[in-house]
């Protein structure tokens, strides 16, 4: 990871901000430690950097959205939506939507006596 | 019906486990039904094996031919209910443990220990629900798992969450009154829902989520299981 340190000097900057050096590296760094995450190249590290760095903001969005929950930095904080549903979920889509009353119940359950 | 209720405070709940890269929350959501019907019919907790869901149930759902199991790819827990109740039942976790992928099917029926005998869908009325999880056991139950990826603790209760994009299985273990929230010094009622994510996800590796309003489509794909010890 030492030779990561080296700051990008040529002018194909890509897309996004240059994170490398930033305190949201640092942040990915403390990650990276916290979770026993490695990255096989430097390409991995900067496009995982990049993906944190879009996490950290939805953390603080779903915070905002959910404020009697405490919502942050995560095992799952270097995977996109996508990946992290994929890897993580697994309900299967039923009738071309997903959830709801599947269809394989023999019985639906007596309904219970609820009363007060 | 009891203020709060918890049933892992009855011993009716196994450990966390961690379904590592593998989307076969539905096996685990599984096995936590089963492990708990067990518990209620027999006084014993027996953790069961989710890799031999992910290994060899290949149950489609009957009005969906192509809503079927297939290991970490995804699947239904009601399609599980209909290949254990197939295949004769379940192997303990230790007879058959959990890999993370999906192999050969190395069932074997002596090992059963449980039998699953029937199954049903749980309405979609809050008080049915709660009756349902006091009677009968931990449920499974389906969420939308959207604020789950950077949930850390307290009670969620998301202004927006979509009830339709139900995509995660778990088991609904109880519920409480007042989940105290740091940051809105509020109280909320909340289901409290076991994950398998491993222990240091979320609180100790449980969801808490407001109850009352359907929140995340949690009420919607909720069933029970009746087993039997296996002979």
């Amino acid at each position: 990871l030492e030779d990561l340190t080296i700051r990008q000097v040529t002018e194909d900057r890509r897309v996004l901000p240059n994170l490398l050096g930033t305190h949201t590296e640092t942040k990915f760094r403390v990650f990276m430690s916290e979770h026993g995450k490695s990255y096989a190249t430097r390409d991995e590290y900067v496009h995982r950097l990049g993906i944190f760095s879009r996490n950290v903001l939805k953390a603080a969005e779903h915070q905002m959205m959910d404020p009697t929950a405490v919502h942050g930095v995560t095992r799952f904080s270097d995977l996109t939506e996508d990946e992290f549903k994929k890897m993580y979920t697994g309900v299967a889509e039923v009738g071309g939507r997903r959830g709801g009353a599947v269809g394989a119940v023999r019985t639906e359950a007596a309904l219970l006596e609820v009363e007060g | 019906l009891p203020e709060d209720f918890d049933w892992r405070e009855k011993g009716a709940v196994t450990e966390v486990k961690d379904q590592g890269k593998c989307g076969s929350c539905w096996a685990f959501s599984t096995t936590g039904a089963v492990e708990g019907a067990h518990f209620v019919s027999t006084g014993e907790l027996v953790s069961l094996s989710e890799q031999q869901l992910v290994d060899c149930d290949k149950a489609c759902d009957p009005k969906d031919k192509k809503a079927c199991d297939s290991g970490c790819g995804g699947g239904l827990m009601t399609n599980a209910y209909e290949y254990l109740m197939e295949a004769g039942g379940l192997e303990e976790e230790k007879s058959y443990p959990y890999t993370g992928k999906r192999g050969h099917c190395k069932f074997d029926p002596n090992k059963i220990a449980v039998k699953v005998v029937n199954f049903t869908n749980i309405p979609l009325d809050e008080n049915q629900i709660t009756a349902n999880l006091v009677q009968h056991g931990p449920l499974a139950v389906g969420v939308n798992a959207v604020f789950m990826q950077t949930y850390i603790g307290g009670v969620s209760c998301p202004l927006i969450c979509s009830k339709r994009k139900v995509n995660h299985g778990v088991l609904l273990v109880g519920y409480g009154s007042k989940g105290f929230s740091l940051l809105r010094l509020s109280n909320k009622p909340y289901w409290i829902i076991k994950n398998s994510w491993g222990k240091k996800w979320g609180e100790n590796g449980y969801y808490k989520l407001c109850r009352g309003h359907n929140m995340c489509g949690i009420n919607s794909m909720v069933s029970a299981v009746a087993t039997q010890v296996s002979s």
